[in-house]
Formats: C-alpha cells, structure tokens, sequence
C-alpha cells in the first residue's frame, strides 16, 4: 500500500531490512482471522535494528501514576 | 459516552508533527496537549514550541529522553509561557534553553492531572471528552512495523517506552479503538495515526495518562 522508503543516505543496512521482512512476515501470520486487526510491513523505520529503533525513538521514561478514583456507585436503599 | 469521538473534529488539534531522529516523543505528546488546551481555551489553533520544551524543562534530558511528568510538572509550576513553534522551531537537537521578556506572548497552563486508567478504560474516555486529549506513555517497540489496522497484540503495559496523544474512541465496529497521534510524521500508520484496541490496556494505554488544565 506505501511506497517502499529509500534507506537513509550513506546508510545501507541490509541485514536490518531482512530481519525487519521476517518480522513483518511473524506479525502478520499470528491472528490473521481478527477483526480490523493491525498490518505491519515495510514504512520508514524497515532499515533500523530494533535496538536503534529503540534507542532513537523509545525515549519516554514512565513514572508510576496514581489509580484514578472514579466515584464508586452505591445501591440506593429501597425508598418509597 | 458516545459511539465515536475525536477532537480533531472539533479543529483543536494541529497537524501531526515528526521527531526525527530526535527522542523528544515526551516534549511532542506534552506540547500538543497544551496545542488543544489552548484552542479549547477559544484560541487559535497554532503549533507552540517544541524546543522549548526539549531545550528548558530541566529534568529531562531533551532528544536523549525524558518524562511526560516531569515536563507537565516544570510547565505547571514555572508558569512557563510556551511561544509559538515560528518563533523557537524545531532543530531535532538538544540547544541552550532560550529565555524571552516576562512582557512576551505565551501560553502556559493552568495545571495536569496524572492517573492510572487500567480496568477504568470507559472513565478514560469520559476524561477525554471533558478534559481534552490525553497523554499517554505506551509500549510501543511494535509500532516500529505498523502500517494500519487496530493493535491488539504484540506489546504489552508494563513497558511504557513512548508518549502520545489520544486524540478520541471509535466504538462503532469490533474492536472498538482508541484514536491516537504519534509524533513520526504523517507518512507513519494511518496520517501519523494509530489505532489501538480499547479495553485491555493494550500496549500500557491506560496507565499513565495525563491530562492539561487550562
């Protein structure tokens, strides 16, 4: 459906885009039945290891956040 | 709540940006909060100041990293004034934090709220229709891949690595899904978009969300 990225200049990185093939051909063959479910394949990221990737763009540090308190519903006592 | 949701219907959500090789993803999902804060607010929609933000919030480390948390908290408490992303654009790189005069046009915000929407998906997405749309930190190792589609599998919460924004909820088909923007250009998913299953806490989505005051 997209056109296949040229990989970065100066950087050919064969090996990554195989192993990035094979990965795309795992996700895809697991629930191919599911509704709606998602595609993956080749987009701007096919050249990069999945440790560059990480490395790169996987830079948010998470923090622990509290439970959110929805107000909890009582049952309403039998009324007239 | 309603079947399908999504600010951007409402205009108050800007185009999707890109990082590039820069780790900014918590500066971007923090900065287009306060785009949409802002333009809920009755101002104009404008693109503020990422590199404002990657360059000054001194708890973070800029492209190297950094929390959604602690930028919301340096905003909040500072009183910082974000300016507009034409007056400090971005560079993809880490620069000396540039101060501007007190007398300076700016938008700051009022306040967050931070929490914790594991099994509480549905009063997540009550939050997104009076808040505004949400921060999200997500596992999003195999996002690396995706094209399009609803994610359902291949992450898990518990390793949040990558800040968003949902933007809305579509729960018009099966499975029903969260709406949300990504900060890898327009070219990546569906226009810059994922769409990720509700319910499950797919991906980590609901457990650290947060949410701007304005």
């Amino acid at each position: 459906q997209t056109a296949t990225p040229t990989p970065p200049r100066g950087r050919h990185p064969p090996a990554a885009f195989r192993e990035s093939l094979n990965r795309h051909r795992y996700l895809n063959s697991l629930f191919p039945r599911e509704n709606s479910t998602a595609v993956y394949g080749i987009n701007q990221f096919s050249y990069l290891f999945p440790e560059e990737f990480k490395a790169i763009y996987l830079r948010s540090r998470a923090s622990r956040f509290p439970r959110y308190p929805a107000d909890v519903q009582k049952a309403i006592p039998n009324v007239s | 709540l309603p079947l399908r949701f999504d600010w951007r219907d409402k205009h108050v959500v800007t185009q999707v940006r890109n990082q590039q090789a820069c780790g900014g993803c918590w500066a971007f999902s923090v900065v287009a909060a306060a785009e949409s804060a802002r333009a809920r607010a009755g101002q104009p929609l404008e693109a503020l100041s990422v590199q404002q933000v990657i360059d000054c919030s001194y708890d973070n480390y800029g492209c190297s990293g950094g929390s959604t948390l602690s930028a919301l908290n340096w905003l909040s408490k500072m009183q910082v004034k974000l300016v507009s992303d034409l007056e400090y654009p971005f560079t993809a790189q880490n620069g000396l934090c540039r101060y501007f005069p007190a007398s300076h046009s700016g938008f700051s915000i009022k306040g967050y709220s931070a929490y914790n929407f594991s099994d509480q998906e549905d009063e997540m997405a009550k939050v997104l229709l009076t808040s505004g749309p949400l921060i999200v930190i997500v596992d999003a190792v195999s996002w690396q891949d995706y094209l399009g589609g609803i994610i359902q599998h291949h992450c898990s919460s518990g390793e949040a690595n990558h800040a968003v924004l949902v933007t809305g909820f579509d729960r018009t088909g099966s499975p029903p899904y969260w709406i949300v923007r990504n900060s890898w250009g327009s070219s990546w998913g569906v226009d810059g978009y994922a769409h990720v299953k509700m319910g499950g806490n797919v991906c980590g989505i609901a457990d650290s969300v947060s949410a701007v005051f304005v």
